[in-house]
Protein backbone atom coordinates (compact mmCIF):
# COMPACT_ATOMS: atom_id res chain seq x y z
CA UNK A 1 0.00 0.00 0.00
CA UNK A 2 1.50 3.54 -0.44
CA UNK A 3 -0.17 6.81 -0.09
CA UNK A 4 -0.24 10.43 -1.51
CA UNK A 5 0.43 13.37 1.13
CA UNK A 6 -0.23 16.57 -0.34
CA UNK A 7 1.97 18.81 1.65
CA UNK A 8 0.24 22.48 0.87
CA UNK A 9 -3.01 21.39 1.65
CA UNK A 10 -3.65 22.55 5.19
CA UNK A 11 -2.39 25.97 3.51
CA UNK A 12 -4.78 25.21 0.85
CA UNK A 13 -7.69 24.72 3.04
CA UNK A 14 -6.79 28.21 5.47
CA UNK A 15 -6.26 30.52 2.23
CA UNK A 16 -10.04 28.98 1.03
CA UNK A 17 -11.46 29.84 4.83
CA UNK A 18 -9.58 33.23 4.48
CA UNK A 19 -11.12 33.59 1.04
CA UNK A 20 -14.62 33.14 2.48
CA UNK A 21 -14.50 35.72 5.80
CA UNK A 22 -13.39 38.11 3.29
CA UNK A 23 -16.28 38.01 0.77
CA UNK A 24 -18.31 37.30 4.17
CA UNK A 25 -19.63 33.68 3.34
CA UNK A 26 -21.05 31.77 5.73
CA UNK A 27 -19.46 33.94 8.41
CA UNK A 28 -21.43 33.35 11.38
CA UNK A 29 -20.55 35.43 14.17
CA UNK A 30 -19.67 38.96 14.63
CA UNK A 31 -17.16 39.95 17.23
CA UNK A 32 -17.25 43.06 18.92
CA UNK A 33 -13.83 45.20 20.15
CA UNK A 34 -15.17 48.39 21.46
CA UNK A 35 -16.61 49.56 18.69
CA UNK A 36 -15.19 47.62 15.89
CA UNK A 37 -16.79 44.84 14.15
CA UNK A 38 -15.69 41.29 12.90
CA UNK A 39 -16.92 38.82 10.84
CA UNK A 40 -15.47 35.39 11.15
CA UNK A 41 -16.48 31.71 11.33
CA UNK A 42 -17.28 30.40 14.95
CA UNK A 43 -14.79 27.10 14.07
CA UNK A 44 -12.01 28.89 12.94
CA UNK A 45 -12.20 30.70 15.99
CA UNK A 46 -12.52 27.70 18.58
CA UNK A 47 -10.15 26.12 16.50
CA UNK A 48 -7.14 28.64 17.62
CA UNK A 49 -8.65 30.25 20.47
CA UNK A 50 -9.37 28.41 23.71
CA UNK A 51 -11.90 31.50 25.12
CA UNK A 52 -13.85 31.32 21.85
CA UNK A 53 -13.24 27.63 22.52
CA UNK A 54 -15.11 28.01 25.40
CA UNK A 55 -17.81 30.63 24.75
CA UNK A 56 -19.17 28.43 21.63
CA UNK A 57 -19.30 24.88 23.14
CA UNK A 58 -20.82 26.51 26.34
CA UNK A 59 -25.08 25.36 25.77
CA UNK A 60 -26.71 28.82 26.12
CA UNK A 61 -23.56 31.28 24.69
CA UNK A 62 -22.59 29.08 21.93
CA UNK A 63 -25.80 30.31 19.93
CA UNK A 64 -25.24 33.34 19.96
CA UNK A 65 -24.38 35.42 16.42
CA UNK A 66 -22.72 38.34 18.11
CA UNK A 67 -19.94 38.66 21.13
CA UNK A 68 -18.64 41.61 22.78
CA UNK A 69 -15.46 41.42 24.23
CA UNK A 70 -14.21 43.10 27.22
CA UNK A 71 -13.38 46.69 26.36
CA UNK A 72 -9.62 46.27 27.50
CA UNK A 73 -9.00 44.55 24.45
CA UNK A 74 -7.46 46.32 21.52
CA UNK A 75 -8.88 45.82 18.32
CA UNK A 76 -5.76 46.76 16.59
CA UNK A 77 -3.87 43.48 18.57
CA UNK A 78 -7.42 41.47 17.69
CA UNK A 79 -7.52 42.20 14.25
CA UNK A 80 -3.72 41.05 13.83
CA UNK A 81 -4.79 37.74 16.19
CA UNK A 82 -7.46 37.25 13.90
CA UNK A 83 -5.88 37.76 10.79
CA UNK A 84 -2.72 35.08 12.16
CA UNK A 85 -5.77 32.55 12.83
CA UNK A 86 -6.83 32.84 9.26
CA UNK A 87 -3.28 32.62 7.62
CA UNK A 88 -0.78 31.57 10.19
CA UNK A 89 1.31 35.04 9.49
CA UNK A 90 1.43 37.06 13.04
CA UNK A 91 1.82 41.11 12.04
CA UNK A 92 4.45 42.13 14.45
CA UNK A 93 4.66 46.30 14.53
CA UNK A 94 6.51 47.90 17.27
CA UNK A 95 3.82 50.31 18.51
CA UNK A 96 1.47 47.16 18.81
CA UNK A 97 3.58 44.37 20.56
CA UNK A 98 2.37 44.42 23.91
CA UNK A 99 -1.29 44.73 22.70
CA UNK A 100 -1.15 42.22 20.77
CA UNK A 101 0.48 39.69 23.00
CA UNK A 102 -2.38 41.28 26.17
CA UNK A 103 -4.99 40.59 23.59
CA UNK A 104 -3.18 36.55 22.77
CA UNK A 105 -3.73 36.35 26.68
CA UNK A 106 -7.06 37.29 26.81
CA UNK A 107 -7.98 35.14 24.04
CA UNK A 108 -6.03 32.13 25.77
CA UNK A 109 -3.51 31.89 22.67
CA UNK A 110 -0.69 30.85 24.95
CA UNK A 111 1.91 29.66 22.04
CA UNK A 112 1.36 33.22 20.41
CA UNK A 113 2.18 34.40 23.73
CA UNK A 114 5.31 32.29 23.90
CA UNK A 115 5.86 33.68 21.04
CA UNK A 116 5.27 37.61 21.39
CA UNK A 117 7.39 36.77 24.86
CA UNK A 118 10.02 35.52 23.21
CA UNK A 119 10.11 38.59 20.35
CA UNK A 120 9.28 41.27 22.64
CA UNK A 121 12.71 39.66 25.18
CA UNK A 122 15.30 38.83 22.02
CA UNK A 123 14.41 42.58 20.81
CA UNK A 124 15.03 43.92 24.10
CA UNK A 125 18.02 42.28 24.10
CA UNK B 1 3.44 -3.28 11.15
CA UNK B 2 2.34 -2.65 7.54
CA UNK B 3 5.36 -0.17 5.56
CA UNK B 4 2.95 2.37 3.89
CA UNK B 5 5.16 4.25 1.16
CA UNK B 6 4.07 7.88 1.66
CA UNK B 7 4.70 10.37 -1.86
CA UNK B 8 4.98 13.49 -1.00
CA UNK B 9 2.69 15.60 -4.07
CA UNK B 10 4.20 19.33 -3.73
CA UNK B 11 1.69 20.71 -5.97
CA UNK B 12 -1.97 23.03 -4.89
CA UNK B 13 -4.47 19.92 -3.56
CA UNK B 14 -7.71 21.62 -3.57
CA UNK B 15 -9.55 24.50 -6.19
CA UNK B 16 -8.66 28.13 -4.96
CA UNK B 17 -11.60 30.07 -3.83
CA UNK B 18 -11.50 33.70 -5.64
CA UNK B 19 -11.35 36.83 -4.21
CA UNK B 20 -14.78 37.63 -5.87
CA UNK B 21 -17.00 35.64 -8.51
Amino acid sequence: DSCIQFTRHASDVLLNLNRLRSRDILTDVTILVSRQQFRAHKTVLMACSGLFYTIFTDAHKGNLNAISLDPKVDPEGFSILLDFMYTSRLTLRDNLLLATMNTAIYLQMEHVVDTCHRFIKSSDA
Amino acid sequence: YEAVNTIQELGRSIHEIPRQD
